[in-house]
């Protein structure tokens, strides 16, 4: 699975 | 942050207020899922659990506190308050069909296998079918008041917007989250619909919806 993204988003 | 991002934040704060103040004013909640309400609430407290682990600006942490507290609180209208004028009967709704496969391929399909990734994955599938109960108590009753059309044409917009929100950050930071996107796109499209009949009735003035 693709790289884990931080999750900045609302 | 980009005026995609913060529009659709807008929006999502703006629906979730239109239908929080319609319920406790018109001290009703007739012709709204509630089961629908609660999916949302999950899909908060799912994905914001980092509220105490990790900050990332007073933006994101304030918003965070306010759809939750929005959230539960049109529950407790619905469900406590207002009981009496909950239409439990046309809220038929299966939720299970949703939680059951949307919490199966949120252990499939993660970023990684961790507690709060997969719980993160988990609200962002749930998000993308949580209005199904609403949609389909729509069609059941075969209309819907114009306040909440409106409460659902800038829910839907405010996703549609994180659309473009992702196109832009794609091309200006090389950021792409794969999950989120596939979501979005589904979610968006189970609004296309309805916003044919937003704008093909509602905005011409003809008071509430009535499907055909």
């Amino acid at each position: 699975s693709s790289e884990n993204p931080r999750h900045d988003e609302l | 942050m980009n005026i995609f991002r913060l529009l659709g934040d807008m929006c999502h704060l703006v629906a979730i207020i239109i239908l929080f103040l319609k319920i406790w004013r018109s001290k009703s909640c007739a012709g709204i899922s509630g089961k629908s309400q609660v999916l949302f609430a999950l899909v908060f407290t799912t994905r914001y659990l980092d509220l105490f682990t990790s900050f990332i600006s007073v933006y994101n942490t304030v918003m965070k506190v306010v759809f939750l507290v929005l959230a539960y609180a049109t529950v407790y209208l619905i469900y406590l308050r207002f009981r009496s004028t909950y239409n439990s009967e046309s809220d038929s709704f299966r939720v299970e069909f949703l939680l059951v496969p949307v919490a199966g391929l949120s252990f499939l399909e993660n970023y990684a296998f961790a507690p709060l990734e997969i719980l993160w994955t988990f609200s962002i599938y749930l998000e993308s079918v949580a209005i199904l109960p609403q949609l389909f108590m729509i069609t059941k009753t075969g209309e819907a008041e114009s306040i909440t059309t409106h409460y659902l044409f800038f829910l839907g917009l405010y996703r549609a917007l994180y659309l473009a929100n992702w196109v832009w950050r794609y091309h200006t930071e090389g950021f792409f989250d794969q999950i989120a996107v596939v979501s979005g796109v589904v979610q968006t499209i189970f609004y296309c619909d309805f916003f044919y009949l937003y704008f093909t009735k509602v905005l011409r003035g003809s008071g509430k919806m009535t499907l055909p």
